[in-house]
């Protein structure tokens, strides 16, 4: 069984002011074993 | 005296072969294992249908499935309980020393795979601002997708997209193009007048309305997939705090979802029987698919008991398109905090 996750999240904007501007990343990697309640990403 | 000689020449021989055949037949599929280990690491593991993935389209495996969670739901006897689900935990690794209960009192195989964990044993990133995972698992893909028509690469070589996953009618790239032009000032007014029927298109197409400030970022569009193996806790939990506005239910085939059939079957997540669940978080568009496999194929929902999945087929040929439900009240749906319980996955 799979679980596929799909949401919008802030991308980097070339004009925007870089101090104001919160940008998603991930924080895992490929073939990573994730438990339920660890973050993805921020 | 011949013939006794004879016999003991032809029972070693016969053995030496056998034990030769099956040294060879191992090293092979040792050499094939190494072969897809080392292109896992280099990261080029290839889509390459096979027989056998061909093989198992003829196979009734929703029947199969069902018959499996049949099985699996046959109470055992009291003493026997510990045995099968120690001897289930070691075969795929599960640790029972997180089980919420004494062995003793699940009383079927099917009961202990759904089983909950000791308080404390998943404590949630308190980050406001992260996503959490909403199951235990192994991420298999992740990233953003840039295009129209966004595609999620199963494997090397074959890809499916998003809109064929989350539901025909979602038109999602589109949509996340459009909210994106939208702060350039694209053309908002008219995707407000071809989305008024659906739900959740609305809720996408007018971020000036939800939230006017000049300088709210743009949007992307993310993707995360995680497989469960089976010896994984299966309960599924808010990823964050969301509303779920919808669901779409998918009644397809039921493939196993393991690392080789990702490499040999095409479009296994788009043909796999699975639940959609739709909504919004603090960020904009929020899709949870979960989808079931040869032996875990049912997906119950805890925010609507009522739902049954993988009940026979009766149109094989022409598939019904997916069930959908609307959550009430419309436009807000069901609120679910960061870490809530919300699905499980079943045997059979």
């Amino acid at each position: 069984s799979t679980v596929v996750l799909v949401f919008q999240a802030p991308i980097s904007q070339p004009s925007a002011d870089k101090s104001t501007s919160a940008e998603f990343s991930f924080c895992i990697k490929k073939r990573d074993r994730v438990r339920m309640g660890e973050a993805l990403g921020r | 005296n011949s013939s006794s000689q004879g016999n003991t020449l032809l029972l070693p021989g016969a053995t030496v072969a056998t034990i030769v055949m099956l040294g060879l037949l191992h090293a092979r599929r040792l050499y094939d294992d190494q072969k897809i280990e080392d292109a896992r690491e280099k990261g080029i593991l290839e889509f390459q249908p096979d027989v056998k993935a061909t093989f198992m389209r003829l196979l009734p495996l929703r029947s199969i499935s069902r018959f499996w969670g049949t099985l699996t739901n046959v109470e055992l006897p009291m003493w026997l309980r510990p045995s099968v689900y120690k001897g289930w935990a070691r075969a795929f690794h599960s640790n029972l020393e997180e089980v919420a209960l004494p062995l003793e009192e699940y009383a079927s195989l099917r009961e202990f795979f759904v089983r909950r964990l000791k308080e404390g044993t998943r404590p949630i990133d308190p980050d406001p601002c992260c996503l959490i995972s909403p199951v235990d698992g192994t991420v298999l893909q992740f990233g953003e997708l840039k295009e129209v028509g966004a595609m999620i690469e199963q494997v090397k070589g074959f890809s499916y997209s998003v809109s064929s996953l989350l539901g025909a009618s979602s038109l999602l790239p589109m949509n996340v193009v459009d909210d994106n032009t939208n702060q350039d000032g694209g053309q908002e007014g008219s995707m407000d007048d071809t989305n008024q029927k659906s739900w959740w298109r609305v809720s996408l197409a007018s971020p000036k309305v939800r939230d006017p400030a000049p300088a709210r970022p743009m949007k992307g569009l993310f993707y995360c997939v995680i497989y469960l193996s089976p010896g994984d806790y299966h309960r599924i939990h808010s990823p964050a705090d969301w509303n779920v506005l919808g669901r779409r239910h998918f009644s397809g085939r039921l493939f196993p979802m393991n690392e080789r059939a990702t490499r040999t079957i095409r479009n296994l997540y788009v043909e796999n029987e699975r639940v959609v669940l739709e909504g919004k978080w603090q960020e904009g568009f929020m899709a949870m698919a979960a989808v079931g496999a040869t032996n875990i194929g049912s997906i119950e929902l805890f925010i609507e008991p009522t739902l049954r999945t993988n009940r026979p087929w009766k149109k094989l040929l022409h598939p019904e398109p997916p069930e959908e439900q609307v959550y009430e009240p419309r436009g807000t749906g069901v609120l679910l905090k960061k870490g809530d319980e919300l699905a499980a996955f079943n045997m059979g």
